[in-house]
């Protein structure tokens, strides 16, 4: 009988080594592992692959447990003919303005209308940068001076999306650190706003991370699910060599379901989000 | 916090002076968790805690009438060390027209830097002159050009048609024209492990000699902080990092990592959107914010 009732130390801390250089971070690492010791058996307590095995179970159902609530492939309701609002937030330079371009393209290619509203009124060309990547889509994108109250400019954005029978109204916000209070007054007044020139609207709020951020994503995901409610998360600059690992703790915290994840600066380096392909390639 | 987690584990030590193994070994896992939760590279803390440990065992803790504080010192003085190396000032001497550098991955605030940078030297009696090199994202250099309106510093007309290493020729040419003593060159963000493009950065360098090469890199990085860093380190020989987006709450680790694959100094640190929110690099403040 074998006397050994734990998985060896210096496997472990290989395993450990995986997880927090993939940014999984202290607490989920500390959940995997003591899941990985209730779980394995005996004869496995060696075995690497059938350790691995079971820790990228245990991490996919930490993801699918968020992913329950998505509503990305919800099927909008056409009948009302109503324009899908979706806001796009989250802190500087994620990849935001980058993303609504892949975002506006994925759903174009399915036959969809979609408009751009340049609702970062704020950073040195942000609306010239929105409005190249408006023309490379061909999605027409709302616009007023750089100064402009963002949430002026959502509202003409709405009223012109209803107006031009839109399917899709993708808003880009300017970027904010969600420790500046005020920034997120701002963005709380856009939805507003947005709410009493379409009820409901916006329909979506999604927060877009990049993947290279380390354990203040946490943070940032409950700022922002707090004051806004956040709908979605679509994860960046999985091209590098970060791992994202820190949605997992996002997921399984916050319950907030992963739409999408990037994967370069183009306009189909985009993908639907899976859950095993993305615990996969951690340990890859 | 840590320090006071620190406290609690040797709080039963007065009066009897001697830590025991086991005090040592707690304390050392509360640094650990400490430093990862701050995003501090996974192999930069198993190296640090190495150093600390050395020293938690030694005479000065055994013979400290306050064991307990003495560790935290420890601690301290270790990251205070691993940070505080290097030169912090801008390298400055040589021929005119100077050149600074910019690099860094993609969104971590060198556009936005490059204009706070040129903002600082000419407040220091500097004439510098931005130079768009980013061809690649739509409205990059119209962002520089808008930076440069603002605090009214003059931006050279790069053509986006031109290659990189050519804007950069040029625009040496167009400095000496217009009396500007300091290049400050934004290059495109580009990933670490994008060989082209690495390569392309070696050939602006080769061309413009710059006397600062420096990793523009964000305050909330995370592991891969020491990847970005290593592999732009390799290729460049980087003499500086600026850590953008330092207003946050961030802890900050990816600092720490940065600074100990490299041996490199954090010269400056972004501490908002506006072009006057950089300021110097502080060690102790630095380390007294990751150990939370
Ligand atoms: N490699 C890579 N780069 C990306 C990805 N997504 C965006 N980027 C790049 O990241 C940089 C920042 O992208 P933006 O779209 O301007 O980011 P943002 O969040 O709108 O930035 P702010 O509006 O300034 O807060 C650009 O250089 C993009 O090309 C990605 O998935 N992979
Ligand atoms: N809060 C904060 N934001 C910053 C700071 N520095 C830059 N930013 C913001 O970060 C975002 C990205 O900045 P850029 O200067 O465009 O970044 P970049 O590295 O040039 O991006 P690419 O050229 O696409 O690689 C912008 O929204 C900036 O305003 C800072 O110190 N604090
Ligand atoms: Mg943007
Ligand atoms: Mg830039």
């Amino acid at each position: 009988l074998s006397g050994k009732k734990a998985v060896d130390s210096s496997l472990l801390e290989e395993l450990e080594e995986i997880l927090f250089t993939s940014d999984i971070g202290v607490e989920i690492t500390e959940q995997l592992i003591e899941r990985l010791q209730r779980r394995v058996d005996r004869k496995s307590l060696d075995n690497p692959e059938q350790l691995k095995t079971i820790l990228k179970e245990e991490m996919i159902s930490f993801l699918e447990a968020g992913q329950e609530l998505s509503a990305v492939n919800e099927i909008p309701d056409k009948a009302r003919n109503i324009v899908e609002v979706i806001m796009f937030v989250g802190v500087n330079g994620v990849g935001k303005t980058t993303t609504i371009a892949k975002v506006a393209h994925y759903f174009q290619a399915q036959g969809q209308k979609v408009m751009l509203v340049a609702a970062d009124t704020f950073r040195a060309a942000a609306i010239e940068q929105l409005q190249i990547w408006g023309d490379r889509v061909g999605a027409e994108v709302i616009s007023q001076k750089r100064g402009a109250d963002p949430a002026a400019v959502v509202f003409d954005a709405i009223s012109a999306a209803k107006a031009r029978k839109m399917d899709k109204l993708f808003i880009d916000t300017a970027g904010r650190l969600h420790t500046k209070l005020n920034l997120m007054e701002e963005l709380k007044k856009v939805q507003r706003v947005a709410n009493q020139q379409l009820s409901g609207a916006p329909h979506q709020v999604t927060l877009v991370l990049d993947a290279t951020t380390g354990q203040n994503a946490i943070a940032q995901a409950q700022v922002f699910a707090q004051s806004l409610g956040v709908t979605d998360i679509i994860l960046t600059k999985l091209d590098g060599t970060a791992k994202g690992g820190v949605v997992i703790a996002i997921s399984q915290r916050l319950h907030i379901p992963i739409s999408f994840i990037c994967t370069g600066e183009g306009l189909e380096d985009f993908e639907i989000f899976n859950p095993r392909e993305f615990v996969e390639a951690i340990f890859d | 916090i840590l320090t006071e987690k620190l406290s609690k584990i040797f709080q039963g030590l007065k009066g009897k002076g001697r830590l025991s193994k086991e005090n040592i070994q707690e304390a050392l896992k509360q640094i650990r968790l400490a430093l990862l939760e701050a995003d501090v590279n996974y192999k930069v803390v198993k190296n640090l805690l190495e150093e600390i440990r050395q020293r938690a065992l030694g005479q000065e803790v055994l013979e400290s009438l306050t064991p307990g504080q003495q560790v935290i010192k420890i601690v301290s003085e270790e990251l205070t060390r691993l940070m505080g190396e290097g030169r912090r000032e801008l390298n400055l001497s040589g021929k005119e027209p100077l050149s600074l550098l910019l690099v860094g991955l993609q969104g971590s605030g060198k556009t936005t830097t490059a204009g706070k940078l040129a903002n600082y030297l000419r407040k220091n009696g500097y004439h510098p002159y931005l130079v768009p090199v980013d061809i690649q994202r739509p409205a990059a250099i119209e962002q520089l050009w808008k930076i440069g309106e603002e605090i009214s510093i003059p931006v050279h007309p790069s053509d986006s048609t031109d290659r990189p290493e050519d804007i950069c020729l040029k625009a040496k040419e167009a400095a000496l024209r217009i009396g500007a003593d300091i290049l400050v060159i934004d290059t495109a963000g580009r990933l670490h492990i994008d060989e082209q493009l690495m390569e392309e950065l070696l050939r602006i360098k080769d061309v413009i000699h710059p006397t600062e090469s420096l990793l523009v890199a964000d305050a909330m990085t995370g592991q891969d902080a020491v990847n970005l860093a290593v592999k732009f380190n390799q290729v460049l020989d980087i003499t500086g990092i600026i850590l953008s987006k330092m207003e946050g709450d961030a802890r900050g680790g990816a600092a720490l990592s940065i600074m100990a694959v490299t041996n490199k100094p954090i010269k400056f640190v972004g501490i908002g959107e506006k072009l006057d929110e950089l300021e110097p690099f502080y060690p102790d403040r630095m380390s007294s914010r990751i150990l939370g």
